[in-house]
């Protein structure tokens, strides 16, 4: 028997948002710690690991490991059902081939259930292994998903390139170039809205737009961002889910052919 | 020019 309950169902809601237009399918893995997905996008280009604590439910048991294998997009028409005061339980018998979403009102009035198939999905899982990066750049994430988009309109690619000064952002194309830099704030008055930068060495790495786009859907997530570099490997984008876990986007570089 | 890589480049599958 698995059954999680989220007294804060809209973290659910904004969880599949920002995954779903990146993966159409993959498999949460359940445990009696929480549960996990990690899938890489149809190119192979990026990779999401979400991670959802037990101790961050308002209920969680979990009897044995079960991977339910689903399809998000209708995930995700499933919990746009769910009003953002919704209380949101998920249940599923053990070997079942389908998962159960009720949504309560919080004053119990209404209780909606809705059931959906459940997939078996051959997923590659992929080890990462703990890094410690070059530099650690903590920004507001309104913040990071202005400059993507801001800076999409110049090209496909953006070159990230944090120096002990700061962070710049850079896009050129057919109509120009844009530069965009943020130097680490001296004095906030608001944690959230502090842009800080941790810094080993200097790293420059360029990213596809068109991926860190779809990351900033998680914007709705987390009042930060926080980005982690090193030279040539995958960047790293994290937004916190609450205190019960995290959203992480790992995507690689473009590199000189 | 710059060439994406692959994220299997870079991670190996466990």
């Amino acid at each position: 028997m698995f059954e999680a309950r989220l007294v804060q169902g809209n973290l659910l809601k904004k969880v599949l948002e920002s995954l779903k237009d990146l993966l159409t399918e993959a498999s949460w893995d359940c445990a009696d710690t929480g549960i996990q997905l990690q899938a890489m996008d149809n190119s192979h280009v990026s990779l999401v690991s979400v991670q959802l604590r037990a101790d961050g439910f308002d209920k969680f048991r979990c009897d044995r490991q079960l991977s339910m294998g689903m399809n998000l997009t209708s995930m995700s028409k499933i919990l746009r059902c769910a009003a953002n005061d919704d209380i949101i339980t998920i249940k599923a018998q053990d070997q079942a081939d389908n998962v159960t979403f009720v949504f309560e009102s919080p004053n119990q009035e209404k209780v909606a259930d809705y059931e959906m198939k459940l997939m078996n999905l051959d997923q590659e899982h992929l080890g990462i292994p703990e890094t410690d990066y070059a530099a650690v750049i903590k920004l507001p994430a309104a913040e990071f998903q202005r400059i993507i988009k801001d800076l999409s309109q110049f090209g496909e690619s953006v070159v990230i390139s944090c120096t002990k000064e700061g962070v710049k952002f850079s896009a050129a194309g057919d109509i120009g170039v844009g530069n965009i830099k943020l130097a680490q704030t001296a004095s906030v008055d608001k944690e959230e809205e502090a842009v800080t930068i941790e810094m080993q060495e200097p790293v420059t790495l360029t990213f596809a737009c068109r991926y860190l786009n779809m990351f900033t859907k998680a914007t709705c997530l987390a009042p930060q961002v926080t980005l982690s570099m090193s030279p040539e490997v995958p960047l790293v984008v994290e937004y916190k889910i609450g205190d019960m876990g995290h959203v992480r986007y790992y995507l690689a570089p473009k590199i000189e052919d | 020019s710059k060439k994406q890589t692959s994220m299997t480049h870079f991670f190996a599958g466990t």
